[in-house]
Order: structure tokens, then C-alpha cells, then sequence
């Protein structure tokens, strides 16, 4: 599903470079569900905004589902990540004029769903998240974990085959980490493919597949035994 | 340092009612060290913005050092905001087209302090908290727990009485996170009231006292054994 190759992303300020990714290669097969550990500014966002084709690297290849990533222009990068990959932001990226609903209803503005089924779709996908009862709040009516699970339920209402969460469960106390790990467990077991970005260790145990970053770099990649 | 009693927030909308804060009542002596806890929702932050000035309660009493905040203007609160309290957002608040160093300035506009003065102690904040590489970045050329950092930094560099800190280490890996909570600890032995709101139980063991919410009232108050 996903295939990257020696993935560089580099910053420059004023005469300063700095490689925020230098050198990452891995496969992800579709179905897997991988944890992405490593230091804070170790590079965890840069690459996730490359897997989500948000951003284009510095240098190195990017296959995902074996169409090469790398040569496409906007337009098409647009289309398959609003059909194939959900994303969940570490700064959650709501709309602020727009409620709950709205904001969960929007990836399926891009599909030939009618506005009935939109809505009902997404309060499923806000009932999921443990939201039914703030489905009108607009995000700033809403409590940090409140925000962030309006933006799980955004990501995952169009069932991706792909959802990249960059640490879904940073602002959940541990009994709402739980419920949504379980959510994910069960999409994946559906057959999406997961990678989450998390700094806890707890919520690591989920993942089939632990790959840990420094500097940029994958410092190791381990596999869970299998039971 | 804080009296409130029998505090409630409530927000209506439509015609609803949400008693984010529902009859609470403490008493925090100067020098203290308290962790706030509770599931998402639990009205955590709603309690901090309070005690922070930053909102007024519906009904209920607070004073803050023997001054009755309840019949503040806006201008007095503004005044005991800039010189007495530090505060953490849950989502950082920083002012996107400032770099880091001047947005850690920020607090030191509202005092007698020279430019080059507020500069070196901008500067030296940001070394507290590991991203003295960093200082001439803006946010978004920042990690998420690099702009928590700056956060973190903006908050204590007046040195002020209280600090209130609403999930601080949220963002932060492990190690990252000790370093913080290391930071709080000398700040909190120098005179620095620390009220911190955190999920995790490793974060709040830090403190001597743990408060926890439920639905906007004091589910339980307990103090740690001395050693
Ligand atoms: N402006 C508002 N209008 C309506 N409801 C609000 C508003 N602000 C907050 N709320 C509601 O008040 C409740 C408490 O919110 P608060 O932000 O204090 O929770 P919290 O304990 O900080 O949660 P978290 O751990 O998720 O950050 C939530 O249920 C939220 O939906
Ligand atoms: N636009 C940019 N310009 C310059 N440097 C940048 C930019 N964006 C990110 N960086 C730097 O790249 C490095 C990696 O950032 P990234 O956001 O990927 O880290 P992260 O692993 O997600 O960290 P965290 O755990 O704190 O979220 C950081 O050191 C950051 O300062
Ligand atoms: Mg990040
Ligand atoms: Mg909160």
C-alpha cells in the first residue's frame, strides 16, 4: 500500500538547512497498523503530511497503492487524498464557523453523497466518537478532546482506505484513548490500513508494528509477535 | 493564594442549558502544587479560564490573593492577568506571524522592561525549554511540541505567582515531558503557585495534591502523603 524510498524533506531559513527528514525507507502493507514513535522535532508530522500528500518531499519516491506519488501535480493529489486517505491532525484543523456535524459532513462534499445521507452519516460517525450530544457546538463551544474527536469522526466518515492520525489520542483522558483505539481496532479489522503518530507507550500496543524516528531517521522498526 | 466558592459556568444554548461548572469550591494556599484531573468534557479548562481572569463565572465567589475578582472590571483583571498569572492553553495560542522569541517576549511588553533586557530573557526562557536552536522560527515552522514549549516559555518568563497550566506536557514525549515537569518543580520550590490540568497519571505525581472533576463538580480532593 504504501512504499516510500530514502524520503528527504529539507527546510531552509536564510542560509540555514535543516533536514527534517534524511533519509526514510519503509513499506507499509495494506491492513497493517503501525505506530510512529520518536522525540518531539524528530521529524513524526513531516512525514505523515508526505503520506498524506500534503506536502511533497525534498528528494527520494513515494508510492501509495502503486501510483507514484512523487510526479503528481496538484489536482490528482487532491483526488486521492479526499478518496483514500483520512487524516487526523495533531492540531485537529476544525472550522471554527462550522459545527460538529458540518465539519465532520465535509469530506463527503467531494462524493456524489445527497445532503441527507451526509448528515446522517455523520452523526454515525460523531455517535462513534462518543459525540451525540454536542453535534451543533461550533469548536470553540467545545472541550480540547471534544475537538479532537470531531476530527476522528471527519476522518474516517468516508471509511479511507488509508487514515493517518497524528496523535489521535494526545488530548483524551484514558478512558476515551481506550474507546478509541477500540473505534480504530475494529476500521482496521474492516480492512483500513492505520498509522498513528503517538507518544505514548500505551497506546503503542495497539499497533501491530512500532517504527521509531531520530533526526529524521528511522531508528528501528519492530514487529509484535504474533500470538 | 485561591479562595472560590460554590462556582458555576453555565452556557446556554438555544434553549439549552450546560453547567460546565456545577457548585465548585476550593481553597489553594500560595506555593502549592496541584494536578486537575477528569474525563474529557469534565469542565477542566472552563475552571482554569476562571481562575485564569479570563472568564467570569455565572454565579459563585472567587479571590485571588485576598482581592475579590467577581466584581473586577476588565481592565483591573487584565492588570492582575499580565503581572501575577502565567498560563499554558490547552491549544497554545501563539500568534502565528511572530517568531518564537518574540512571541515568549510578549508577557515583558506590559512591564518597565528594556528591549535588549526582554530579548536576552526571552532568550534564556527558551533554553529552560530545550529550543534554544529554534528562536527566530514562527509556528508553523515548529513541531507540536516545540510550539507547546514556546507556550510553556511565554508563561513563566515574567516569573509570575501562578501558574496555570492546562495539559502542558499534552504534546511532549517522555523525556521531553520530565524536563518540563522538572522546569515546574524548581520554579514551584523558588515561590511559583503550579496548577496544572493533566490525563496522565505519570504527570501528576509530580504534584502534591490531585483535584479531580466530574460533570463540573469536585468528584474528590486529595493531598499526597508527606514523605
Ligand atoms: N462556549 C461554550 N458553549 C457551550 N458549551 C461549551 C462551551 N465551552 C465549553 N462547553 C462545554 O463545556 C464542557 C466542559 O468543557 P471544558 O473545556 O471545560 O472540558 P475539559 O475538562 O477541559 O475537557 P478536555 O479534557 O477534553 O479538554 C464541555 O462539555 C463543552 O462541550
Ligand atoms: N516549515 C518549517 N520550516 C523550518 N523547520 C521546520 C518546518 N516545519 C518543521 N520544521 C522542523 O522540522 C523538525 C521536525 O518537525 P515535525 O513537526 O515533523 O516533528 P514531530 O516529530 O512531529 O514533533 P512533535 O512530537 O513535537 O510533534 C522540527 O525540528 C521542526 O522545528
Ligand atoms: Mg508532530
Ligand atoms: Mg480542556
Amino acid at each position: 500500500m504504501i512504499k516510500i524510498r530514502d524520503l528527504k524533506k529539507r527546510y531552509k531559513m536564510g542560509d540555514q538547512e535543516l533536514w527534517a527528514l534524511d533519509g526514510v525507507s519503509l513499506e507499509i502493507a495494506g491492513g497493517e497498523f503501525v505506530a510512529i514513535m520518536g522525540a518531539s522535532g524528530s521529524g513524526k508530522s513531516t512525514l505523515m503530511n508526505v503520506l498524506g500528500c500534503l506536502d511533497s518531499p525534498t528528494s527520494g519516491d513515494y508510492e501509495l497503492e502503486d501510483a507514484a506519488i512523487s510526479g503528481c501535480k496538484d489536482v490528482e493529489l487532491a483526488r486521492i487524498r479526499n478518496r483514500s486517505i483520512g487524516f487526523v491532525f495533531q492540531s485537529f484543523n476544525l472550522l471554527p464557523r462550522m459545527t460538529a456535524v458540518e465539519n465532520v459532513e465535509l469530506p463527503l462534499l467531494y462524493s456524489q453523497v445527497r445532503a441527507p445521507e451526509r448528515r446522517q452519516r455523520a452523526l454515525a460517525a460523531l455517535g462513534e466518537v462518543g459525540l451525540a450530544e454536542r453535534v451543533h457546538h461550533r469548536p470553540n463551544q467545545l472541550s480540547g478532546g471534544q475537538q479532537q474527536r470531531v476530527a476522528i469522526a471527519r476522518s474516517i466518515i468516508n471509511r479511507p482506505r488509508l487514515l493517518l492520525a497524528d496523535e489521535p489520542t494526545g488530548a483524551l483522558d484514558s478512558k476515551t484513548s481506550e474507546e478509541i483505539m477500540e473505534l480504530f481496532l475494529k476500521l482496521n479489522a474492516e480492512g483500513m490500513t492505520v498509522v498513528l503518530v503517538t507518544h505514548e507507550p500505551d497506546i503503542a500496543t495497539y499497533a501491530g508494528r512500532v517504527i521509531r524516528l531520530r533526526d529524521g531517521r528511522i531508528l528501528s522498526d519492530e514487529r509484535k509477535k504474533s500470538r
